[in-house]
């Protein structure tokens, strides 16, 4: 791998991107998608997040354009040079331009968008170009299958040299969204672990860790069946952050890092959003826990040892928050990792512990192993 | 121009016109020739960035032309130069 000289990196670990010019070769919904995993090929290896904001300007900004564009690099037509990236900085800096001239897809029929944006944004990020054929910095086009994507070795090596490896989150363990081929079901009977993520959807419970969830009838224990996250939720990959479900309207959220994805059961309804839509602070940038109390309707949202309190019928946040989660609820101790209400209990999931509140007596009754709910 | 190409005139000279534009924009250091500078045919500065683009890429370097270096010059690429800009 190289570096550019002066090795130019972004000194904040969270950069906005905009796309401000789309092509007439793509929809919009595939554009954004195509460059939000290829944003998040970078992101799984070291510890940076890409918000995506749809006005003003962004770190990096991304446009289609056709010949010369005005930063003295013009364009060629088909074929020749497909887009180009500048090295992280100011203005300029991190901005990426794609040859509005090419054919792009989301496929083979024609220049694969993710393919060039994941090159792409290496440069915008600071990687200049690799000698090695293998690399995904190599300057010449070759096909990438976006689905299971896997950062080649010296690309990985290369940006870790300058942001170092994606750190693991206490309490959060958060690996790079490298797939093994066979993912090990985590041990969850063991007595440290706990779940990523709990919701209802429809009639079954979701348990989310690592790259597996587990699905069971939210009444029995029986049938209780481990499933790769990939199987049914391609986008989401692995360590699913928090989810929830609104069961009146049939849709379920499920967050990652500043994004959510909304389902109608398994089905994704277009492309991730970020979590500012809820109007969370921007200084928030992950989501620890999440809870629809329906009787209320409102979702709460656990961060760190704060939650926040979400209007589902005015669709806004409440005045007043974030609160400290364990003054307002006694009893439960420690970051949440997951949360789920079922008939008028929360049941908050911290660590190895599962604590059942019941919402009326404003206290908790009973404390589980977390590891019981699939069945240890 | 005999020297780079073992190609009949007319394919060498889009061949030449084509390594000339390429080599400009991907092995020019910055502050490098300005783009439609004449550059005297077979000159030592085009012979080495030919050389210099037949070794980033692993090919034999011989600073000429020939067909595998053609080959990779009409590859589909990215269009940041491959030299220190």
């Amino acid at each position: 791998y190289r570096l550019f000289p002066g090795e130019p990196k972004w000194k904040k670990n969270t950069l906005t991107y905009r796309i401000a010019k789309y092509t007439p070769s793509m929809t919009s919904a595939d554009v954004d998608k195509a460059i939000e995993m290829a944003l998040q090929a970078w992101s799984s290896a070291v510890p940076l997040n890409f918000v995506k904001i749809n006005s003003g300007v962004a770190d990096i900004m991304i446009s289609f354009e056709t010949g010369d564009h005005g930063d003295s690099y013009p364009f060629d037509g088909p074929r020749g040079t497909l887009a180009h990236a500048f090295a992280p900085g100011e203005g300029l800096g991190g901005d990426t331009h794609f040859d509005n001239a090419e054919k792009w897809t989301m496929g083979t029929n024609g220049f694969n968008l993710f393919t060039v944006a994941a090159h792409e944004f290496g440069h915008a990020l600071g990687l200049a170009h690799s000698a090695d054929p293998s690399a995904l910095m190599y300057p010449t086009y070759k096909y990438r299958h976006p689905y299971g994507f896997h950062l080649p070795k010296d690309d990985v090596k290369g940006i870790q040299a300058l942001y170092g490896p994606r750190k693991m989150f206490p309490g959060k363990p958060t690996v790079p969204n490298v797939p093994p081929h066979n993912p090990t079901i985590p041990d969850l009977c063991d007595s440290s672990s706990s779940f990523d993520a709990v919701t209802t959807l429809g009639k079954e419970l979701l348990l989310f860790k690592d790259r597996i969830f587990w699905r069971r009838q939210v009444h029995l224990m029986a049938g209780i069946r481990p499933s790769t996250i990939t199987s049914s939720f391609p986008q989401l990959m692995s360590n699913v952050d928090a989810a929830y479900e609104v069961a009146e309207r049939g849709t379920a959220y499920f967050f990652k890092g500043p994004h959510y994805w909304i389902t109608r059961g398994f089905q994704m309804q277009g492309p991730p959003r970020t979590i500012y839509d809820f109007g969370f602070p921007r200084y928030v940038q992950r989501i620890d826990a999440a809870v629809y109390l329906k009787d209320a309707q409102k979702t709460l949202f656990f961060v760190g040892d704060e939650y926040y309190s979400y209007d589902e019928r005015k669709m806004k946040m409440e005045k007043d928050y974030p609160k400290n989660t364990e003054e307002e609820f006694s009893g439960v101790n420690g970051q949440i990792d997951a949360a789920v209400e079922l008939n008028g209990y929360i049941y908050f999931f911290s660590g190895p512990k599962t604590y059942k509140y019941d919402i009326e007596k404003e206290d908790v009754v009973s404390v589980l192993k977390s590891g019981s709910w699939i069945g240890c | 121009a005999p020297s780079l190409f073992a190609a009949t005139p007319r394919t060498s000279k889009n061949n030449y016109r084509l390594a000339q534009v390429y080599l400009h924009k991907y092995y020019t250091r910055k502050g490098g020739h300005q783009v439609g500078e004449m550059v005297a045919r077979g000159s030592n500065s085009i012979v080495k960035k030919i050389k210099e683009l037949q070794a980033f890429f692993g090919l034999q370097v011989t600073g000429k032309l020939d067909r595998s270096t053609m080959d990779m010059i009409k590859k589909p690429r990215c269009g940041v130069p491959d030299v220190a800009n």
